[in-house]
């Protein structure tokens, strides 16, 4: 019998093995952890969320995912580092302790299965999923310009070999789909973080607009509060801001159509980049990519927590 | 199994928005096959491109024409993929 007790958390990991973890995983911590599947993929695959909960129904929560642009391999080695030091510092550390006895958190740690296994199989710098395009020769829509906030407007791309591509309608990918069920159904989502890798940047409404949000001041503030701790840490330097002025315009991204959704605090982190690597970051830099990113996450909670709305 | 032997990433440093113009319009060059890990979006921050072993030449070329520095970031992204799968082999023996 495998434990996940045994699992390198400093590795790199198939989907194979992320999957059986997450089993393990929920089932030995079944008092705070269990396994929820919110959809297939287009290729069949289980779209597993883990739900964090002390208990309560439908008490206010809290979303995370990891890896919706699948060759961002860091992102979903912190989705199991920060599952893991959940359960690991639940009773330890009292604001984590204090946020999961009033709130759930959401953990979607392989948002995009099909792509991610597509880079283990067939592409390591596959982006996009792996839904067919009818009419084109070139597969898979970029799941994070797929939503429903300016869907096909600026910074997203037409055309189905691009790897910016919009797909052709909002929520057409079922991978985006899900989630957007999934959370609508939940109504009481409070925050909403989305993982990427590797600007080192942390990003919040709009990127379909160069507008401010009403709550612009409020979530620039946080920005620099979660940024200032996340670089006590290692030093590690983000920059912050919203994603159209810090970056670029961007449509049809998660977090925009989260926040016109109403979940206020919502945000995006591009994780680390030692500017030698890109995409392919050692794996002796998973631990401190997530243990950067932890207090960041538990700062950006815990202001939501302590701000209801 | 796509290989990515002999691939490139180069580090851009656009100095001002003219030389991110002409970045931009890398983009459009699709012969190039260019991949951009970061875009070109403001000269403050820099521009990461993977670039296929057949066109390195043809993308150096444009921005040495255009005055634009770059740096290898990656030397050859294949030895890269290469090391993490046998990092992670290891990892599953262990």
């Amino acid at each position: 019998e495998r434990s996940s007790s045994t699992f390198s958390f400093s590795s790199y990991h198939t989907i194979e093995e992320i999957y059986d973890w997450i089993d393990n995983f929920a089932s030995e911590n079944s008092n705070l952890v269990s396994k929820i599947q919110i959809g297939q993929s287009y290729e069949q695959r289980p779209l597993l969320v883990l739900k964090f909960s002390t208990g309560g129904s439908n008490r206010s929560a809290v979303w995370i995912d990891t890896g919706i642009h699948s060759r961002e391999w860091i992102t979903h080695a912190t989705g199991l580092w920060t599952a893991n030091q959940i359960v690991s510092e639940y009773g330890k550390d009292p604001v984590l302790t204090s946020i999961l006895d009033t709130l759930d958190i959401f953990l979607e740690i392989v948002t995009n299965p099909d792509g991610f296994a597509y880079t283990h199989s067939e592409d390591r710098m596959w982006r996009k999923t792996r839904s067919i395009n009818p009419g084109s020769s070139c597969s898979g829509v970029d799941a994070n310009r797929n939503w429903d906030s300016n869907f096909g407007g600026t910074g997203s791309s037409d055309d189905a070999c691009s790897d910016d591509y919009h797909g052709p309608s909002p929520h057409s990918e079922v991978e985006v789909k899900s989630i957007v069920d999934f959370v609508l159904g939940h109504g009481n989502i409070k925050a909403w973080i989305s993982i990427h890798s590797f600007s080192q940047l942390l990003m919040f409404p709009y990127g379909y607009k160069l507008e401010l949000t009403p709550d612009h001041q409020e979530l620039n503030d946080l920005a620099r509060e979660a940024v200032k701790v996340l670089t006590t840490k290692y030093g590690t330097e983000y920059t912050y801001g919203s994603i159209s002025s810090t970056i670029y315009q961007a449509s049809g991204t998660s977090i925009d159509w989260a926040y016109d959704n109403g979940i206020k605090y919502s945000f995006t982190f591009e994780l680390r980049d030692t500017g030698e690597h890109g995409f392919m970051l050692p794996a002796s830099e998973i631990i401190p990519t997530a243990e950067e990113t932890w207090p960041a996450l538990l700062t950006i909670i815990d202001h939501a927590r302590h701000h209801p709305y | 199994l796509k290989l990515f032997s002999g691939d490139q990433v180069l580090r851009i440093k656009a100095k001002d928005e003219t030389q991110l113009a002409v970045l931009k319009d890398l983009v459009h060059f699709k012969h190039l096959q260019v991949d951009f890990w970061r875009s070109p979006l403001s000269p403050n921050l820099p521009v990461d491109v993977r670039v296929p072993s057949c066109n390195l030449q043809a993308v150096k070329a444009y921005l040495k024409s255009h005055g634009i520095p770059y740096s290898v970031m990656i030397d050859d992204v294949q030895v890269l993929i290469d090391k993490e799968r046998e990092a992670m082999a290891a990892s599953r023996r262990l």
